[in-house]
């Protein structure tokens, strides 16, 4: 079954205020996302606070607001109640605090908007202004620099016509050339400068990507950390397509996420080293794993013991800081399933075993990026995630597992096979309510989930 | 946890404009410490 064609949740009637409300389930909030715009912001918003907003219940021709407070948050989006209504639920609406209609108190006020009640309360209170006097003062309100920060930063340094090297995806051990197309919330559309365009002009192979993705660097990168390069194929003319009919422009290092330092001391990887690896092709799976060569920068190639093909295409490379490679033992320790090469069974599998017939050596556990800074993810919390296998989809998704810093997702209404595993700070996951924000598609849930 | 993160709350007047004419009230609002 493929996700690959995709839908959009909107169209197809979801909405994640009653998705949520039905299933019980809670939002992971907007201050575990470093990389989610207001993440920084995010301990000030809380239930309880004040806001104005659109008023959707009047009569009136022209667009008027009135004052509400949040009584539950989901992600960016808060329910809200309008004031006047009190312990009445029913007129209660979702709003998303990330976009242009949801204020501070007194914003109406400076942009000679008007505050209006909803017709069906507007009777119920004779004297508004010592109710709402009574309500509002010493109550708190949105921090008045809200969009300002938003728009702060959904602010990004590229644009259609940068030149970047990203993984080749169809074959994971290369880089390749392409041009940034489209960028939505930080999202890079890429087009592969030799993916060719089909009969109408359309394109052929493309890669999406986060900004911060560590799938993604500066033209120039390969070359210098001994990367392997498709070389552009010169006879596949994309100049019709609009990212191409400007001059391109090469990205530099200062574009890209720095990566924490890798300091080789007296030891460092080596080859033939085993460790455990996310398997990039199948990223449910923690895999036996070898370091297969060493590049410049800290930069390690990793090969997946008992699937290789035998020619290194299928090696990937991974910063020794990732959190997506682990010493020996990771899996045991944590309870997680450890796939292993083929042939060899759970039950009498051990790596010291495995390490004594292979005649090879565990990677030094110290090697490994151990950090744990801490997360405030927790299982069955929902988010919106990047179905990294198909990167132009961001789904509907649940935190199955918390380790350490990995977390398990699972894309609502598909099997577990799709599950994947994903660093707390990975730049592909965002908070409820990020879409709508940016405008991204998201993919809803399938089946009756 | 405001202060942690750079910013601060302040006491802000704000103006409110309904139907029935324009008051202010006293509210508090976070803001950039800077």
């Amino acid at each position: 079954e493929s996700r690959a064609f995709g839908q959009d949740a909107t169209l197809a009637g979801f909405e994640w205020g009653s998705y949520l409300e039905k299933s019980g389930f809670l939002a992971a909030p907007v201050s575990c996302f470093r990389h989610a715009p207001l993440c920084a912001q995010w301990d000030d918003i809380y239930v309880g606070l004040k806001v104005e907003v659109l008023n959707t219940h009047t009569a009136l021709p022209s667009k008027v607001y009135w004052i509400a407070t949040v009584v539950q948050l989901t992600g960016y989006k808060a329910l809200l109640r309008y004031e006047g209504f009190e312990d009445d639920d029913r007129f209660d609406l979702w709003c998303n605090i990330g976009t242009a209609d949801v204020h501070p108190i007194g914003w109406c006020a400076v942009n000679s908007k008007l505050l209006v009640p909803p017709q069906e309360i507007h009777h119920h209170i004779k004297d508004w202004k010592s109710y709402l006097m009574e309500r509002l003062v010493g109550a708190h309100t949105l921090p008045v620099d809200l969009h300002v920060k938003m728009a702060d930063s959904l602010r990004c340094t590229f644009r259609q016509g940068v030149r970047v090297e990203v993984v080749d995806r169809s074959q994971v051990c290369r880089t390749r050339l392409a041009v940034v197309d489209t960028v939505i919330g930080g999202r890079l559309r890429l087009l592969y400068e030799d993916g060719g365009l089909g009969p109408s002009g359309e394109v052929l192979s493309d890669f999406w990507c986060h900004t911060q993705s560590p799938l993604v660097h500066p033209v120039g990168w390969s070359e210098r950390v001994g990367h392997s390069i498709k070389e552009t194929d010169v006879n596949v003319n994309m100049g019709s397509h609009p990212a191409f009919r400007k001059v391109p422009q090469n990205s530099v290092p200062d574009q890209f996420k720095k990566l924490r330092t890798v300091y080789l001391g007296n030891t460092f990887f080596e080859e033939g080293m085993k460790l455990e690896a996310v398997d990039p092709l199948n990223l449910g799976n923690i895999c036996v794993a070898s370091v297969r060569k060493l590049l410049l920068d800290g930069y390690i190639m990793v090969g997946i013991d008992g699937v290789e093909i035998g020619d290194g295409s299928d090696w990937f490379c991974y910063h020794a800081s990732s959190h997506a490679i682990l010493p020996v033992g990771y899996c045991e320790s944590n309870d997680i399933p450890l796939t292993l090469p083929p042939g060899y069974d759970h039950t009498t599998f051990t790596w010291a075993k495995y390490l004594e017939e292979t005649g090879t050596l565990a990677a030094p556990r110290r090697l490994f990026n151990t950090d744990y800074v801490g997360h405030g993810f927790t299982p069955g919390m929902k988010l919106e995630a990047v179905d990294l296998m198909e990167p132009r989809l961001v789904c509907v998704a649940t935190v199955r597992r918390c380790v350490g810093r990995l977390l398990l997702l699972h894309f609502d209404g598909w099997e577990p096979e799709f599950d994947q595993w994903v660093d707390c700070q990975s730049p592909e996951i965002y908070p409820v309510g990020w879409c709508e924000i940016t405008g991204y598609q998201l993919q809803p849930p399938i089946g009756p989930e | 946890a405001a202060e942690a993160s750079g910013r601060k709350w302040e006491q802000k007047q704000v103006q409110i404009k309904t139907l029935e004419g324009e008051f202010s009230v006293t509210m508090w609002a976070s803001d950039d410490k800077k």
